[in-house]
């Protein structure tokens, strides 16, 4: 683990004291190696680095903290500086239905995360209905659907034929008579860097003027995650991020990229496969976590 | 613009290295790469940034090409395609540019279709199966996979096909039920031809971190993957984990997925992957 890694790099250091500027680079070679093998950007932990530098240099080691852990409770409050907020909540409109748009590459887990979404939002109180904008991927609408069927949620589809502009605005025209008070939207999952289905997108959104734009973000992505989230947020605008496949062993560092390039909160972490597996996000664990 | 420098600095060193880290060939492998560099160029009386540049090239494709793949079971009747990998990585879709790729090649092809768990992924194999002309046999949800992949080797043989594409259920490798769950798919194969599966094809997304490298340790200590499948290059990310597997593991690359229709797989070519990574 960091930490100790860190007393390693400081036992040298006698008793108390000052930490010296040189104590302090040997240990941020250690945070930022920790940072990479996290999946943390390369620019982002540089400058993440720089930061802990800066508070870190002459800081006095306090009581009984080792130099090591002075330097992870730095480390540790400037994650959660970048990592935001914990429980951020979905915007709802007070005229329904709140329109939520679930946006992200390939395999990420929209349409899984749109159902986990629905369900949550049931038990909450809310009547969901979830639309499938998807026309591309072979079943997409079939796995909405059936996602649908085992919720006992409504599913609205046109099948493959239509425009998904048309399709989500059929949607949003169904959940507005039918009395839903949240239409979800499953989008197909695209290419960042695809200017026609990026296209797409932004004539969604104009069309239908969503509340919350969510991109789900796959927890195991490496450095591409600043580059993608990057794009959907100028091109698309970003309302949110949803971490998925949480209950694996990706540390995670994605997350703190996008959150300092994007400065976008993240709303939910997916932590499983079931439907029931959506949490809360609780940033002061994704730091512990990115630090290993 | 990285080699528009006249001599080998720091500078250089350093970009290279965000170069190599930015395409997630991870802090270690880039290390062991960037010392290999150093070592060739120090044996070099006036070495220049194009020199190191093209070493590390050299060094890259060196990596990769290490691990030979392995020549295709051609004897096996039918030869046993096992595709494993996390979730969302792209298996069913790799497994339908697959089966058009042995089609063209005057195959014929029968899917398998043991992902009996989630929402109508048997529909979505069963959909590319119709469009590239591969029979598929499929139970319904719920179902034992390995009774999927048993009647499938079955159906295979009494209709004298030549490759059998066993698609699974995406799992993370960090469920050991999940894992076990796919070891017995594995010896269900095994039961109806000791030599089955001939391929056991790890598919990676080229957009994942550092993690690929423990997916690729657990699904081989699991299955003995044979041969690893990069996907969505057609992406911006370079998939440099891909080297980490390589020198560590030393699994092969077989395949690049480029894209989402059945002709966007080809065959991995080291050169060009790292032309790609390392402009
Ligand atoms: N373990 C785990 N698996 C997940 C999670 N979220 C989604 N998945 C799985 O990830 C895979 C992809 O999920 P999908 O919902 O199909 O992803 P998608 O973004 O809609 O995919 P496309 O529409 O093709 O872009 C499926 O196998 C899901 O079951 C999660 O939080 N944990
Ligand atoms: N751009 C691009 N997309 C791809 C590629 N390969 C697969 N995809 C897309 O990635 C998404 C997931 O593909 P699947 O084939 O469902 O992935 P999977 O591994 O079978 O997913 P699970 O069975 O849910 O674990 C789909 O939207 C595919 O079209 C590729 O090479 N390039
Ligand atoms: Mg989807
Ligand atoms: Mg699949």
């Amino acid at each position: 683990a960091l930490t100790t890694k860190l007393d390693a790099v400081f036992k040298k250091l006698a008793g108390r004291g000052r930490l010296s500027e040189k104590d302090v680079d040997d240990a941020l070679r250690e945070v930022r190696v920790a940072l990479l093998e996290a999946d943390v950007h390369f620019r982002v932990a540089r400058d993440f680095v720089a930061r802990v530098r800066e508070r870190a240099v002459g800081s006095d080691v306090l009581g009984s903290l080792t130099p090591g852990q002075q330097v992870v409770k730095i480390v540790h409050e400037e994650l959660l500086s970048v990592l935001g907020e914990g429980q951020p909540r979905l915007s709802l409109s007070p005229t329904p239905p709140t329109v939520v748009m679930l946006v992200g590459l390939q395999g990420s887990g929209k349409t899984t995360t749109a159902a986990k979404l629905a369900l949550h939002l049931r038990k909450g109180g809310q009547r969901p209905l979830l639309v499938a904008a998807d026309v591309y991927r072979p079943a997409a609408v079939e796995q909405l659907v059936t996602l649908g069927k085992q919720l006992d949620i409504p599913v609205y589809q046109q099948g493959i034929a239509a425009d998904p502009v048309e399709i989500v605005q059929n949607g949003i025209r169904r959940a507005r008579e039918q009395g839903n008070t949240v239409a979800l939207l499953d989008t197909a999952g695209r290419l960042h860097v695809d200017d026609e289905m990026m296209q797409e997108l932004v004539r969604i959104k104009e069309r239908i003027a969503p509340h919350e734009v969510l991109l789900v973000v796959d927890a195991m992505t490496g450095q591409d995650a600043v580059r993608a989230a990057g794009d959907f947020h100028q091109q698309v605008g970003l309302t949110g991020l949803i971490l998925s496949k949480m209950d694996g062993d990706a540390r995670g560092g994605a997350a703190l990229s996008v959150r300092a390039v994007t400065g976008v909160p993240v709303k939910f972490l997916g932590t499983g496969e079931k439907t029931d597996a959506l949490e809360p996000y609780h940033p002061d664990r994704l730091a512990s976590r990115i630090l290993g | 613009q990285l080699f528009q420098r006249g001599q080998l600095d720091q500078a250089l060193w350093d970009a290279l290295e965000e170069a190599l880290i930015s395409a997630d060939v991870g802090v270690a492998t880039t290390e062991r790469l960037l010392e290999a560099v150093k070592a060739r160029v120090r044996q070099v009386d006036h070495p220049s940034p194009e020199d190191a540049h093209l070493a590390l090239k050299e060094e890259m494709v060196r990596t990769l090409e290490t691990p030979p793949a392995p020549p295709p079971e051609l004897s096996a009747c039918p030869r046993v395609v096992l595709v494993v990998g996390v979730n969302g990585v792209g298996k069913t879709t790799t497994i339908g540019k697959l089966a058009r790729h042995f089609r063209s090649q005057g195959q014929r092809v029968l899917l398998a279709a043991a992902d009996t768990f989630r929402a109508a992924a048997t529909e979505q194999l069963q959909l590319w199966g119709e469009r590239v002309g591969a029979e598929v046999v499929a139970h319904q949800p719920g179902a034992d996979p390995g009774a999927v992949a048993f009647d499938a080797l079955q159906a295979a043989r009494s209709r004298d096909v030549d490759v059998v594409i066993v698609d699974t259920a995406g799992r993370l490798h960090t469920k050991v039920n999940l894992m076990e769950e796919l070891k017995k798919v594995r010896r269900v194969l095994q039961r109806l031809d000791p030599q089955a599966p001939h391929e056991v094809l790890l598919v990676l997304d080229a957009t994942t971190g550092q993690n690929g490298l423990l997916q690729a340790r657990a699904f081989t200590e699991a299955v003995e993957v044979t041969g690893v499948i990069l996907t969505k290059l057609d992406g911006t990310a370079k998939g440099g984990i891909a080297l980490a597997i390589c020198a560590d593991l030393g699994l092969p690359l077989v395949f690049v997925g480029t894209g989402e229709t059945p002709e966007d797989l080809a065959p991995f070519d080291p050169a060009t992957y790292v032309d790609a990574l390392l402009p």
